[in-house]
């Protein structure tokens, strides 16, 4: 099985906008780095795997970033 | 399809829209035109109307931004966030703002108006974003050059607003489920390795990285190829997929369709002109003999002499017994043809000349 490469610094940053932007994460300002593991990421990242039909892992696998990359509407998936 | 929480709706249906600026992308007319047809596909599915005003304060109103735009939803220069909406309501309730940093068209190429204006109306009227990948209301864009509300779409505007007062109630496209047992496939081919299925606009493929059955647009690879499809095949040593639909046919290489394409099957293969269509076709590398079924027959084309084989057409019920008097389908994996007809997929056995296996259509898709 091809190694999922661990996320690039600049895919963090994407799944952090994508999840504050689409999905209601909070940003509390506090260093990215500490967030990428914790519980309101990884539960907000399943809330959107789960909407896409995404295999629910929590971690930003290749096809998660897939559509995390592509163009759409600026309205929120979830209520915020 | 979801609707916005809180359920906000219009409580008078007659609504007005007013378009306050134009993006340089496209001729006002244009804009115009994209946005009434808009509207259009709602009022058609629902018993809202929409009546365009050039002042004052509409019910939506339409405008073109960039960046931050005041509406505490600043847009992010081109690509990734394209236009958003504001849920029924007073004052900027039910307005819908396009980025102007974004290059609007009319055409198949990114992005095209009407097709994200057609979404974005949809916020304005009260839906929300639907998981459905057919929906004109999935977040994110796809255009395979037709917009039209999925039945997803109908049904949610209908939740809403009740049925349209046409006297014949709009019914929209269905997304295909691939774990539905009554799937049918139009066309299935191998392709580089893999198997790809075809039903309307939709593709499906499996991946042996990952479980998701992958399902989306056809656009998402081959804009130019129509929905629909008839049959498919590949040639492998040409590295090339074939699709056929009616008497035409297309070939594409990776992700791009060749030049000069589509092409009439009869002066390509040498089908006579009675052959207005091919339900099925198939290729054998090791032999260069490609399958083409029609109705109850079927005829041999020879890839390498680029010429059909004499003696044919012949019965299909002769040579593959079993198979009956119809195929909808068929792909080739190791030494076995896989027969789809139906809801149902026969695995043949070409040495032996006997059927295997009788298998559901999805059986690929691990269901």
């Amino acid at each position: 099985f091809p190694a999922i490469p661990e996320p690039q610094e600049q895919d963090v940053e994407i799944v952090q906008k994508y999840l504050e932007n689409y999905y209601d994460l909070k940003n509390d300002g506090s260093q990215i780095e500490r967030k990428r593991n914790s519980g309101p990421v990884v539960e907000k990242l399943k809330q959107m795997q789960e909407f896409f039909g995404l295999k629910v892992t929590g971690t930003p696998d290749t096809e998660t970033l897939k559509v995390m990359k592509q163009p759409r509407c600026g309205v929120p998936d979830v209520a915020r | 399809f979801a609707l916005t929480p809180g359920n906000p709706r219009w409580e008078q249906t007659h609504l007005t829209y007013r378009i306050e600026n134009y993006t340089p992308d496209l001729p006002r007319a244009d804009v115009d035109d994209a946005i009434e047809k808009a509207f259009r596909l709602w009022s058609n599915a629902s018993p809202l109307t929409f009546t365009k005003v050039f002042q004052g304060q509409a019910d939506i109103m339409i405008s073109f931004v960039r960046g931050d735009h005041q509406d505490n939803s600043p847009f992010d220069g081109p690509g990734g966030n394209l236009a958003h909406a504001f849920q029924p309501g007073p004052g900027i309730g039910g307005d819908t703002h396009f980025d102007e940093d974004e290059r609007w068209t009319n055409n198949l190429r990114n992005y095209n108006l009407y097709r994200v204006a057609a979404h974005e109306l949809g916020h304005s009227l009260g839906l929300s974003h639907s998981t459905d990948i057919g929906a004109l209301m999935y977040p994110t864009y796809a255009f395979s050059g037709e917009v039209e509300l999925a039945q997803d779409d109908i049904d949610g505007i209908q939740a809403i607003y009740g049925p349209s007062q046409n006297p014949i109630q709009p019914i929209g496209p269905q997304t295909p489920q691939v774990c539905d047992s009554k799937l049918t496939f139009d066309a299935v081919t191998t392709i580089r390795g893999e198997v790809m299925f075809f039903k309307d606009r939709f593709y499906m493929r499996t991946n042996p990285f990952y479980p998701e059955v992958e399902l989306n647009f056809i656009s998402v690879f081959w804009p130019q190829l129509p929905s629909g499809l008839e049959a498919a095949y590949e040639v492998v040593d040409r590295d090339e997929i074939r699709f056929f639909k009616g008497n035409k046919y297309w070939a594409v290489r990776g992700q791009d369709v060749l030049h000069g394409y589509p092409k009439d099957i009869s002066s390509s293969f040498g089908f006579p002109r009675t052959v207005k269509h091919v339900d099925a076709a198939v290729s054998e590398e090791e032999t260069g003999k490609t399958y083409f079924f029609v109705a109850n027959k079927y005829w041999r084309y020879d890839e390498n002499k680029q010429s059909m084989d004499t003696g044919y057409p012949k019965m299909i019920a002769h040579d593959f017994p079993g198979i009956g008097h119809k195929v909808d389908a068929v792909f080739k994996k190791d030494e076995f043809f896989y027969f789809f007809h139906g809801t149902r997929q026969y695995k043949f056995d070409l040495k032996t000349k006997r059927i295997l296996t009788l298998l559901k259509a999805n059986s690929w898709f691990n269901c």
